[in-house]
């Protein structure tokens, strides 16, 4: 199916293709267009800037992370893509208006804690779970 | 306050939240957190600032449960079960069996349970308490009971459950803990009642024992040794979110 999109010059001579000039599939996979490949990103959610500190005792803020960048095909085994996001970028490539990439996304989270004193002044623990994005995807 | 996170790493763009905006964050956030609104706890007194017993457990375990939520199954995981909200609660009122010499002598307990969350279900609860040596048993063997005080009665003595027993030398330090898991399905069914803990201690020959004489701490030890009862929940997930 991505046959028809390759569009082979004829070689003036023995040279090989050079392989960031090759068209199509590989057009945009590295960050051709300024953007990075999906990957994690720093974002911090200070309990401290909320005015939030006399009543949660810990942490003062922790680190949330944030999943950004390209999709595109091929989907690199560190970008954890489904199957379904690799068959998705396949469609993109031939139908790009109407099929979109896959999306950047958290594949795996993890819990944090937090420590605080309710109204009555009672301290409690309480443990929330996907709050941290620990590892970013294709979707 | 620390543990992870304490600040944000370099580089991390930042900028400073405007007043409305400060209060959508806000809001959201504590509808994640499953807070209908921001606590605001009573500023304590200058002369009670000190460290307090049930504070000091509680940063302890945030310690521990705080190194462990990245990964599943670590020891501190094992040791909270399946729990993910846990809440101290401090002896409200303490009463001591004031019959001079009258046997059997107790110590009362009473928490404020009002704060227990609705829809939660209670996997363990604690009642802890600090010993000393006892300079008056020494080398004894000591049982220390614990009893949830059903029913209070004006003209017998109250009606006592069970909750659980603990052996221990005269001569022993630190925390003692008892199991009174058992009682908590009474708080969740009555939660606007205070939950009354019975405390006896008895020698190996049976004989009652002032649980003071035993070296046990009550609301008169330090901030830092007082009596405490901790709750282990399971948490309903976000109850109070509403779907958008």
């Amino acid at each position: 199916a991505v046959r028809p999109l390759r569009r082979r010059q004829p070689k003036k001579s023995n040279e090989l293709p050079q392989a960031n000039r090759l068209p199509g599939i590989f057009d945009d996979v590295h960050g051709s267009h300024g953007r990075q490949v999906c990957r994690r990103h720093e974002l911090y959610v200070s309990f401290q800037d909320l005015g939030w500190l006399d009543w949660v005792i810990a942490p003062q803020g922790y680190s949330a992370y944030y999943c950004e960048g390209e999709c595109s095909f091929p989907l690199d085994s560190c970008m954890n893509a489904t199957n379904h996001a690799i068959l998705q970028s396949l469609v993109h490539l031939m139908m790009p208006d109407a099929v979109p990439k896959a999306c950047c996304a958290p594949t795996k989270l993890s819990a944090t804690s937090v420590l605080y004193y309710d109204s009555s002044n009672n301290v409690i623990l309480r443990k929330h779970r996907n709050m941290v994005v620990k590892a970013c995807g294709c979707h | 306050g620390g543990g992870p996170g304490l600040r944000p790493p370099p580089g991390c763009p930042q900028r400073r939240l405007g007043a409305r905006e400060r209060r959508d964050v806000q809001r959201e956030i504590l509808a994640v957190l499953g807070l209908p609104g921001r606590p605001r706890p009573r500023a304590p007194p200058a002369a009670s600032r000190l460290p307090a017993s049930a504070p000091l457990f509680m940063l302890d375990l945030y310690h521990a449960m705080a190194g462990d939520d990245d990964e599943d199954g670590a020891p501190a995981e094992r040791r909270l079960g399946r729990a993910d909200l846990v809440m101290s609660f401090v002896n409200m009122v303490e009463r001591d069996r004031a019959l001079g010499h009258q046997e059997p002598h107790w110590k009362e307990f009473r928490f404020d349970l009002t704060q227990i969350p609705a829809g939660e279900a209670v996997t363990a609860a604690e009642f802890r308490i600090y010993k000393v040596p006892s300079i008056h048993l020494l080398n004894r063997t000591l049982h220390v009971s614990m009893f949830q005080v059903v029913q209070e009665q004006s003209n017998r003595e109250s009606d006592l459950f069970f909750l659980d027993l603990q052996t221990l030398r005269a001569g022993d330090e630190g925390w003692l803990v008892l199991d009174v898991t058992a009682a908590s399905d009474c708080w969740l069914l009555k939660r606007h009642k205070d939950l009354g803990l019975r405390l006896y201690v008895e020698t190996e020959d049976g004989h009652s024992v002032d649980p003071g004489l035993a070296g046990l701490l009550g609301q008169r030890a330090p901030r830092s040794q007082q009596p405490f009862v901790v709750t282990f929940f399971r948490a309903s997930p976000s109850p109070i979110r509403t779907p958008r």
